[in-house]
């Protein structure tokens, strides 16, 4: 089973 | 101060009805090059980025920057008070507390003017410029949201795999399984139907069924869709203004 990701996983805030 | 004319106010219509579904409440910063915004939807999955450049309106100007705060479905009520081919104008000071939206037909002389209050909308802008990617593949939007739509059908989630000569899409549920393959080609008369696989690596993705939805709706925006993949990364999907685009950026579906 795939479990669905965020995003601020992968980008930073600015 | 800013002043936007649009010669049609179906542009801008289209526009906010490709992402009003997913995101509520949205900066648009204004400046002298148009104007950009960026939202994450609710669930934190899905990006929304907007770039309208100065050239996709018929006047503009914009002295100063000037962010604007605003509820899309507020915006998108007021939109629907305009017919399609009316010009539409949005005015607004420097420190607003609303935009003013003046819808002009032309040919009948009638004028109808809507103010629409703003918001302070505290969001985090998240920096997504400079990301790489394995594979662009540019096809029909048309085309891709039929994929989207057919193969939501049978599961919650889309598989995208990439190779050299193919882009298959595939969706596994319940009922059973579906999969559509599409091959590059070019197609000389009609440009716009030709499918383009550009490769670094094969990618092998999985990404929400109900987010594609969700992206599928700016296919009323461009006759081409340019879907960036890598490995997982979050995909890019865009669609090109005649100056500026809309793009989405989407979280994968990983194994646990």
């Amino acid at each position: 089973i795939k479990k669905q990701a965020t995003l601020a996983k992968f980008f930073s805030s600015k | 101060m800013l002043e936007g004319k649009f010669e049609e106010a179906s542009l801008f219509k289209r526009i906010i009805d490709s992402f009003k579904d997913c995101v509520q409440l949205v900066n648009f910063n204004c400046n002298e090059h148009g104007i950009a915004a960026q939202a994450v939807d609710d669930s934190r999955v899905l990006l929304v980025s907007l770039s309208i450049g100065t050239e996709s309106f018929q006047e503009f100007r914009c002295d100063r920057g000037v962010t604007l705060g605003v509820d899309l479905s507020s915006l998108s009520k007021i939109l629907r008070c305009g017919n399609n081919n009316d010009n539409l104008t949005l005015i607004a000071d420097d420190t607003p507390d609303s935009v003013l939206l003046l819808f002009e037909d032309t040919k009948k002389d009638r004028i109808s003017e809507y103010s629409l209050k703003l918001m302070d909308i505290d969001a985090d802008f998240l920096d997504i410029e400079g990301m790489e990617y394995d594979t662009v593949i540019t096809m029909p939007s048309a085309e891709f949201a039929k994929v989207v739509r057919d193969l939501n059908q049978l599961s919650d989630s889309l598989n995208i795999l990439v190779t050299k000569d193919t882009v298959k899409f595939v969706a596994e549920g319940d009922i059973g399984s579906g999969s559509v393959i599409v091959k590059p080609h070019t197609d000389m008369d009609k440009p716009q139907e030709s499918v383009k696989v550009e490769l670094d690596k094969p990618v092998d993705l999985t990404f929400g069924s109900k987010y594609l939805l969700d992206i599928i709706k700016g296919a009323g925006l461009s006759d081409q869709i340019t879907i960036k993949l890598s490995a997982e990364t979050p995909a890019l999907f865009e669609f090109s203004l005649q100056s500026g685009y809309l793009q989405f950026f989407l979280a994968p579906k990983f194994n646990e």
